[in-house]
């Protein structure tokens, strides 16, 4: 069954989008 | 991030594997719609016993999903593994798929975090369940290497206690004024969790959900899996990433939304937690073995242990004079049998005891080097002595029998003429019969007296027919 693909909508993120965060 | 580590170390929990008999029955998965806060939140508890032969981590798509940068709906990621059990597992970039922290799978380190400090679940090769912070000199020990590992974000349960406020300390972003990480934790979302109960079980969590919606918050997940007994606990990928599939089929519903509005549609997502069939450990019991429901059936006579990896050749084991090897005892030089228990026989020597003395007068040799001037004195006089009655013994035996030969052969010869010599003579005295001479052979009477006609025969010549 062919459901389609995910609008990928439902955005749970635990660091802003933008930033890296350095490793230590 | 938040808290710096000066020491070497860093906290993390490691649980001791169960005992290696333990059997791995089949996984339990129990379905569930709780009231948290007043709302009522469907999810699935999964527990696997023998984690180390029932839990993997998957790379999305099959192995090489995250060199790739793959993504795959947990669907298709658990098709190639055949998962009984199946969840989205670490985070991923959401606009390149790479995939994200630490990620061992099945015993193949494919992505690392270089050190961040998030939260770990994963599995040594021992078994031992560990769940924590890791450094990355940790992450990458040889000695007992991590055969599973992956990393979330936020560590719930430590050691039987909520330690999201720790967490927080330690995982958050430099800039906190953006609340982006205290949002994560607080806001009610779908979620998942991987941690482990105090039988060493694995613990797979699932709620339902969409953000800022319906769901949990990671305090309330976090005393939903204490109750259910759960020690050590990580936060995994939620949102529109959070899925449960059961037997290869979806078994929870989706947050994000298909491309028609009116659907929901499960995420291609990066890496997958999956329950599956017990496997041997290692899979390939060695080389040595075939892996039946989790057990290694040793092939060979010799081949031992859970991991086909030992060779034993019996108690007597070889008798301390040679090597067990996958074809039996390899004996030492001078030593034979199945168990090497035997020395060489008297005139060899050598590994196997394949090769013959080399001394003069037959003399025996040492049996493991052959030489033949160690200790000879006793061996070696005594056969001396023996050996000119053996010759006697040699030479009068074959003077009797060349004897004995010798009168056989003269009395068959002597037959022979005697039986030629009568043959010949009967010839000679049949061929004078039959020259043409007769002979006359009077007849005679049964009573022995002769005819009066033969008393009468020299004067009677006319009556010829009287007879």
């Amino acid at each position: 069954i062919e459901e389609g693909a995910s609008r990928d909508d439902d955005l749970l993120l635990p660091y802003p989008r933008a930033r890296l965060r350095p490793a230590r | 991030d938040c808290t710096p580590v000066h020491t070497g170390s860093l906290k993390h929990e490691s649980w001791p594997p169960p005992p290696a008999s333990h059997e791995a029955g089949p996984p339990s998965v129990r379905t569930f719609v709780s009231h948290f806060s007043g709302r009522a939140v469907s999810g699935h508890l999964t527990r696997a016993a023998a984690p180390l032969r029932t839990f993997s981590v998957l790379e999305p798509g099959g192995p090489g999903g995250c060199s790739q940068k793959r993504r795959a709906t947990v669907e298709e990621t658990a098709r190639v593994a055949t998962c009984r059990i199946a969840q989205n597992g670490g985070f991923f970039r959401m606009n390149t798929g790479e995939c994200l922290g630490n990620v061992v799978s099945d015993g193949r380190r494919v992505s690392s975090s270089g050190g961040l400090q998030n939260a770990q679940f994963g599995i040594r090769r021992d078994g031992t369940l560990v769940t924590g912070y890791l450094s990355e000199e940790e992450v990458l020990d040889t000695e007992n290497p991590f055969v599973q590992l992956l990393s979330g974000v936020v560590w719930l349960i430590r050691n039987g206690s909520i330690y999201i406020n720790e967490s927080q300390a330690t995982e958050c972003d430099e800039t906190q004024e953006t609340g982006s990480f205290s949002k994560f934790v607080n806001v009610m979302s779908a979620r998942t969790a991987v941690g482990h109960d105090h039988d060493g079980q694995l613990v797979l969590f699932h709620v339902d959900g969409q953000t800022e919606q319906r769901g949990v918050n990671l305090w309330e997940m976090a005393e939903f899996l204490l109750r259910q007994g759960v020690v050590n606990a990580i936060n995994l990928d939620g949102g529109g990433s959070a899925t449960f599939v059961l037997n290869g089929t979806l078994a929870s519903y989706p947050s994000d939304h298909c491309q028609d509005n009116m659907w929901r549609c499960p995420r291609r997502v990066s890496t997958v937690v999956c329950v599956h069939e017990p496997r041997c450990q290692p899979p390939d019991c060695s080389g040595h073995g075939t892996c039946v429901e989790g057990h290694c059936k040793c092939e060979g006579r010799f081949w031992r242990g859970t991991a086909c990896s030992e060779l034993d050749c019996g108690p007597a084991n070889c008798s301390d004079h040679g090597l067990c090897t996958e074809a039996g005892c390899r004996c030492d030089a001078g030593w034979t049998g199945s168990n090497c228990s035997e020395e060489c026989p008297l005139g060899w020597y050598g590994p196997g005891c394949q090769r013959p003395c080399q001394c003069e007068h037959q003399c025996p040799c040492d049996p493991q080097t052959g030489n033949c001037s160690v200790s000879p004195v006793k061996q070696c006089l005594q056969p001396l002595e023996v050996t000119p009655r053996a010759g006697e013994f040699s030479f009068f035996s074959r003077t009797t029998w060349l004897a004995l030969t010798l009168t056989l052969v003269f009395l068959l010869l002597l037959s022979i003429v005697a039986n030629v010599s009568l043959l010949l003579s009967s010839r000679a005295e049949r061929n004078r019969h039959l020259d043409g001479d007769y002979v006359y052979h009077p007849l005679q009477e049964m009573n022995g007296e002769l005819l009066a006609t033969e008393k009468e025969q020299p004067g009677d010549t006319h009556s010829p027919f009287k007879d």
